[in-house]
């Protein structure tokens, strides 16, 4: 049974791309078989995978909704990965009337599942179809949180995305777990809001190992690498690779 | 004839609510009567003018679906505002099958144009149906773009879904200014983006000086306070004063 995971959090900018990069990485390293699903029109993990993104002939977009196979391209760290462009945007709209379209994205994913252990699914910003989809396709979701200012209301927002997603139409839903991102330990605010997300949400699905803020990560995906790859000592690693461990839990041992 | 102008951006934190929050001052300041309308389910902008969002009784979602009028509040700076809380998010779904959807907000601020000089529209970082009708009502755009890393991306996206709210419904919505917000002066990277923003963009409206990253916005937001009342002398004042008097250059002169 593959691990289907939406890397998903409607606000902008908390590290959901920068997550999928490098857990996909690390997830490698422990021997798993990885495939990341650019989800997002904005496309910030296709252009990380170097993909010329204007040239791009097959997107997810021809997948949700033209029934084309998957467009699978193999990364240079271990994991396969689907792109997308801005032309994914029509998608939204599209999808408004299209039949079937909660199943489009699950159905897209079925061929493959049995070449892979887990699938992660870069989620847009956004409280969108594509979002939804994604919801409805997977079996987990992975929460990176800015410890910073809206924290809570954007959690809050989640929170009720998520209760639809599973009552309308994944009622197996779950969370995998909560990632404190974007975290600057000296900043009192930010502890504080890590304390009470953790305090919160540890009862609904493990509150891990915040990832510190650090210009390495802004370093390493203008290199086009994982962190691990351009900085191989670097603090935020060991977070990073208990997020690995935790996926990797997640899947049925044979 | 009243300014109606969406503060928009569907990338998140780059801005916004704080622009509203500011400008609405200066432009108070300057001797204009303005309107805050709270458009985003998040509701940071009446969080701001310390409102508790849990009390609230009417909301600018009982404008827009159950046709009661704007819920007007006096604030402490001169404005007068319309808040939200998390119940608007219910509008999203609501507005996909409502009569004469687009119009919902237009129709809501029908009754009060003759009270205001200016209407400033906080909205949501999303590309939904909120969005929509914000610039469906609206008959400029002020585009807060925080200049790093996805500035050209999300410029992108934004000009997708302004040109298709003009084409289909508001053939004279107009941008009234770029603003480059969130600027690190002593960042390579930043002042690339920024020129590049503005010679890519100056065509088709004016790109004003860039609002300088400062701490002192953070503090100023957490006393509920614009920037100009908590630190009189900071230097971002000048470029929020000049936003101020570009908006105020459009209101057409008795
Ligand atoms: N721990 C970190 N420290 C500093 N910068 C980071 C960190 N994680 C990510 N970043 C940077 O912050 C920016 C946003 O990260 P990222 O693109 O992963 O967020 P996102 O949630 O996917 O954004 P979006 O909502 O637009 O899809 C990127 O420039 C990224 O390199
Ligand atoms: N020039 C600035 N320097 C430093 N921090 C800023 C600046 N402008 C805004 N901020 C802070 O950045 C955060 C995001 O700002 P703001 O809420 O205005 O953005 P937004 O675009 O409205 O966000 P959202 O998309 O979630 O609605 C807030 O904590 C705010 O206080
Ligand atoms: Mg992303
Ligand atoms: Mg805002």
């Amino acid at each position: 049974m593959t691990i289907i995971t939406s890397v998903y959090n409607q606000a902008g900018g908390v590290g959901k791309t920068t997550l999928v990069q490098n857990v996909s990485y690390h997830l490698v390293e422990l021997g798993y078989r990885v495939l990341a699903i650019d989800l997002d029109p904005q496309s910030t993990l296709s252009a990380f995978m170097g993909i010329d993104r204007a040239e791009l002939k097959k997107t997810v977009y021809h997948s949700l909704m033209q029934d084309e196979p998957l467009p699978i391209i193999k990364s240079a760290f271990g994991f396969d990965f689907a792109p997308a462009n801005l032309g994914l945007q029509n998608a939204e709209s599209e999808l408004v009337t299209a039949d079937m379209k909660e199943m489009r994205l699950k159905d897209a994913l079925e061929p493959v599942l049995k070449d892979y252990d887990l699938i992660l699914i870069d989620c847009p910003p956004q409280l969108g179809n594509l979002t939804y989809i994604a919801l409805v396709a997977s079996t987990h979701i992975l929460v990176p949180i800015a410890t910073q200012f809206k924290a809570f209301d954007s959690t809050e927002l989640l929170m009720a995305t998520y209760k639809r997603a599973r009552a309308r139409a994944n009622r197996s839903l779950k969370f995998a777990a909560f990632v404190p991102t974007m975290y600057d330990g000296r900043n009192l605010a930010d502890t504080r809001v890590y304390k009470a997300l953790a305090e919160q949400l540890s009862e609904l699905a493990p509150v891990l190992d915040p990832i510190p803020r650090s210009v390495a990560f802004v370093d390493a995906s203008e290199k086009r690498q994982p962190l691990a790859v351009y900085q191989p000592r670097h603090p935020a690693i060991v977070p990073l690779k208990k997020i690995a461990k935790r996926l990797a839990e997640l899947c049925p041992t044979t």
